[in-house]
């Protein structure tokens, strides 16, 4: 409506065109961070890659598979957070992953797994073995929560899906992992981490869902 | 629901689209490049209430017109313009330690409005 006019919904002064053009965008912004549990909107810390970012994008889930009743479905996040690789050496990996956005309330961890890419020479296979460490409740050293066993036969991108004791790294915002080859193979693999390599970790959640009440 | 166009004064829909480049957010937000937020607008008298977007059965409408006749001249309680139906917004972004989330944020798009 013209300046100086009345607002038809609440008769109101109407706002000039370009004040409730900014008053519209700015509930929009409210709107968003609100949403996402979010005071303020973030400040990138260290941008990602094009590339990194397109490579770990192609192993996004499509959307969430159940069709859970709304009331109770809460907000499904899927989050892919890029490894900083730690002190590694010849004869391991080390990989730390950090998350501070988990206090969102309500934050149910579905499922974890880690993506890695791995330079094999021909014709051989290797098993490593993935060591998960988590700070210990009261010190700030890593303690191994648990590890697994992986057989690697070929070059290329490997899954390894983690179990509670990584998601429950997760939920306290640090994750280490370690990747330790097994045995003596005769021209050691490399784990790759350049920009179209970065290990990553892939975790789904559910946020803010009520939990389902047993009915007896 | 019906659409605003030109100096429509009863209750529709004003189509409303948010360019996050336009907010300075397209740094941090991955995808879309921006989403349509609509709002509803207009008024609503009293004869109106619950029509376009609650779709009206008969029992409203003769509902509606008991409460515009014995309720005529009466001050207060009009019915508001309001969403009446909503869609969810994907939406990839970078949280602060540059993970990449990707979302379907609720209720974030307007798509019908309607008299409370």
């Amino acid at each position: 409506p013209r300046a100086g006019g009345q607002c038809p919904a609440c008769g109101g002064p109407a706002l000039d065109l370009e004040s409730r053009r900014e008053l519209l965008l700015d509930l929009a912004k409210r709107s968003i961070l609100d949403k996402l549990h979010l005071s303020q909107r973030p400040t990138l810390s260290r941008p990602v890659s094009r590339t990194a970012l397109r490579t770990a994008l192609q192993h996004l889930h499509g959307p969430p598979q159940e069709a859970l009743p709304e009331d109770n479905r809460g907000q499904e996040c899927e989050i892919i957070s890029f490894a900083k690789t730690g002190l590694s050496n010849i004869n391991q990996t080390r990989l730390d992953f950090h998350f501070s956005d988990t206090t969102a309330g309500g934050m149910e961890v579905q499922q974890a797994s880690l993506m890695f890419f791995v330079q094999l020479p021909l014709n051989t296979t290797w098993t490593l073995k993935v060591r998960v460490l988590v700070l210990g409740p009261h010190d700030s050293n890593l303690t191994l929560a648990t590890q697994h066993l992986l057989e690697v036969d070929a070059s290329g991108w490997h899954q390894l899906l983690l179990g509670p004791e990584a998601q429950a790294a997760y939920s306290q915002g640090h994750l280490t992992l370690e990747l330790v080859p097994e045995g003596q193979v005769a021209q050691s693999p490399v784990i790759l981490a350049g920009a179209a390599h970065r290990p990553f970790v892939t975790v789904q959640v559910r946020v803010g869902g009520k939990h389902r009440v047993r009915r007896r | 629901g019906i659409d605003c166009q030109g100096g429509s004064r009863m209750c529709c829909r004003q189509e409303f689209f948010v360019d996050f480049r336009e907010i300075g957010w397209h740094d941090w937000i991955i995808q879309p490049e921006g989403y349509a937020m609509n709002f509803c607008t207009g008024q609503c008298p009293l004869h109106v209430a619950g029509m376009p977007g609650i779709a009206a059965s008969f029992h409203t409408s003769v509902l509606n017109l008991l409460k515009a006749n014995i309720a005529a001249g009466t001050a207060g309680g009009g019915s508001c313009c309001v969403p009446t139906a909503r869609r969810p917004l994907s939406l990839l972004y970078y949280d602060r330690d540059s993970n990449i989330v990707k979302t379907d944020i609720p209720d974030m798009v307007v798509d019908a409005c309607g008299c409370s």
